[in-house]
């Protein structure tokens, strides 16, 4: 799990069974209180930020989760108790393992925007991926029988140690272009190989771009996700886009299935045109589902692909 | 790439929990994903502070209700990058 605070926004990403809602409360009190922020409106006692997104896939084992987070039903009513102006869509098959929920609040564009008012041109880009190859998946475990092995000095953080070698060995380190050494652009790295398994890591690209992974590999729940805020098109000049981000990362955990999304304010967004027209650059797959939505001052790309038998 | 210079300079490491997590009860690995803007961005903040003059101390109060606890942090010019437990 991650948290990314900059000084006006923070994305916060929890797997397992965390109750990220429950934090909206304390969150907003020390906000208030802490900075002064007054994002409570007269009616009703609720909030209005300049945007929320809350969005997830379905669980493997929505029974187990706690309470509110059962259901995506129950979760957007505990949303709306904070936020009047939420909007709920449930993207793709609405069955039990093929689709992606996502809330998102109407852009207050009331906010004060201060004496300079820029708006950030936001790109998010996710990759959902489960049943990962069995080889590929051994990679992030770290027992006394797996692939990864390490010599760890006494006294060192074996976590962060073995975490920092599962990055270097899958190459996830070399997923953007600009993130070699000899560019001008800074990386930064945090890793964590967990015991006996599975993996997170948050790397940090120019200051202010960020990418996480994270790996479950466990046989028969096996997971992994990639989000990213790097706009990789003008990052690298032009190298790269999200389709090559896409296919470094599919070849690093080849999953039966995956999911992704792209949200960008832009249209003409070149990752977001190449994404469009995906189909023929992934042979090995078949399309699933295939949706785009005009949100407001975002456009989101979904897409379910399977690998074909 | 990332260098081995890396390991040793976390703005935070808890190495207690580093040391004693165990992953073995893990089985959901997708997550829940929540992202608020207070502000379109940091120039439109019109008081001193901002989310990043909130403390640590403060951090970990409020992960504590998502059930999470910090295994370390890094921060830049612009922003604070914590791995979590779970």
């Amino acid at each position: 799990s991650s948290l990314f605070v900059f000084d006006h926004k923070l994305t916060m990403k929890t797997c397992g069974t965390t109750t990220t809602l429950f934090c909206l409360e304390k969150l907003f009190q020390i906000v208030e209180q802490e900075l002064s922020w007054a994002f409570r409106t007269t009616q009703g006692g609720k909030y209005k930020p300049f945007k929320v997104f809350y969005s997830r896939r379905c669980f493997l084992f929505p029974c187990k989760q706690a309470a509110i987070h059962q259901n995506w039903a129950d979760e957007v009513d505990y949303l709306n108790k904070f936020f009047d102006n939420g909007k709920s869509y449930s993207v793709g098959r609405n069955d039990k393992s093929n689709h992606w929920n996502l809330y998102v609040t109407e852009t207050d564009r009331s906010t004060p925007k201060g004496k300079e008012y820029i708006e950030d041109d936001d790109e998010t880009f996710e990759v959902l991926m489960t049943e990962l190859d069995p080889e590929c998946a051994s990679k992030f475990v770290c027992g006394p029988e797996a692939s990864t092995t390490a010599l760890v000095e006494p006294n060192e953080d074996k976590g962060h140690n073995l975490g920092y070698q599962m990055t270097k060995n899958t190459r996830l380190d070399e997923i953007y272009v600009n993130s070699a050494q000899d560019s001008d652009l800074s990386f930064h790295h945090d890793a964590f190989a967990f015991t006996p398994c599975g993996y997170s890591s948050n790397m940090i690209l120019a200051e202010k771009y960020y990418y996480t992974l994270h790996v479950t590999p466990e046989k028969g729940w096996s997971y992994a996700s990639f989000e990213s805020n790097i706009p990789v098109f003008d990052i690298s000049q032009g190298k790269q886009d999200n389709l090559d981000v896409l296919l470094h990362i599919l070849n690093v955990f080849q999953p039966r299935e995956f999911s992704m999304t792209f949200f960008t304010k832009n249209y003409q967004n070149q990752s977001f045109q190449k994404l469009l027209s995906i189909n023929e650059s992934l042979p090995d797959y078949i399309k699933l589902d295939k949706i785009v939505y005009d949100l407001d001052d975002y456009h989101l790309f979904y897409m379910k692909l399977q690998k074909k038998i | 790439t990332v260098t081995i210079k890396e390991l040793t300079n976390h703005n935070y490491i808890d190495h207690e929990l580093s040391a004693t997590l165990d992953s073995t009860d893990a089985f959901e690995g997708p997550e829940k994903l929540l992202e608020i803007w207070f502000f379109p961005h940091k120039k439109s903040i019109t008081t001193e502070k901002t989310l990043r003059n909130i403390g640590m101390d403060r951090w970990i109060e409020i992960l504590k209700l998502v059930k999470c606890e910090v295994l370390s942090m890094k921060k830049t010019k612009e922003l604070d990058a914590f791995l979590l437990s779970e």
